[in-house]
């Protein structure tokens, strides 16, 4: 299946507020993967998934959209998402990564790293879905 | 200044069903 998210939303650019499930605000940049995943252990719908990069592709559609390919939870679904190039996602221990780290920092002051096949990325999923 | 809740910067990468 392919997902389409919006194109590039607010809250990635640096200095952006964030709530994290316990009420403590956090700024974008600052964020950790214990934020994420304490976060998800109080929430009751929502629970983190590890989805890893199988493989990165150009987007046939548009010069400026990556095609990133993950493998999602336990089952290793097969996930196709279609981003921009500069589209952060979080990696596990590691922190933003996209699949154009220069452009991510240059529009959104987001410090990132390269998004590589192999990264384990934190994903949802609802935590009544069988 | 907008206050984004957590949830909105992890993707929704769940296939609709699992099994």
């Amino acid at each position: 299946s392919t997902v389409l998210p919006p194109s590039l939303p607010p809250y990635f650019i640096r200095g952006s507020i964030i709530q994290l499930a316990d009420g403590e605000l956090k700024r974008v940049e600052d964020l950790k993967t214990e934020d994420f995943i304490q976060s998800a252990e109080i929430s009751s719908e929502l629970k983190i998934d590890s989805s890893t990069v199988e493989r990165i592709e150009r987007s046939h559609t548009s010069p400026n959209f990556a095609v990133v390919q993950f493998s999602v939870g336990e089952h290793r679904t097969q996930v196709s998402v279609e981003v921009l190039l500069e589209y952060p996602f979080f990696v596990f221990g590691q922190g933003w990564s996209s699949c154009c780290p220069d452009r991510t920092t240059q529009l959104l002051e987001l410090p990132c790293t390269k998004l590589s096949v192999g990264d384990v990325c934190i994903s949802l999923t609802l935590k009544n879905l069988k | 200044v907008p206050v984004f809740p957590w949830h909105s910067l992890v993707p929704f990468l769940a296939p609709t069903q699992s099994d």
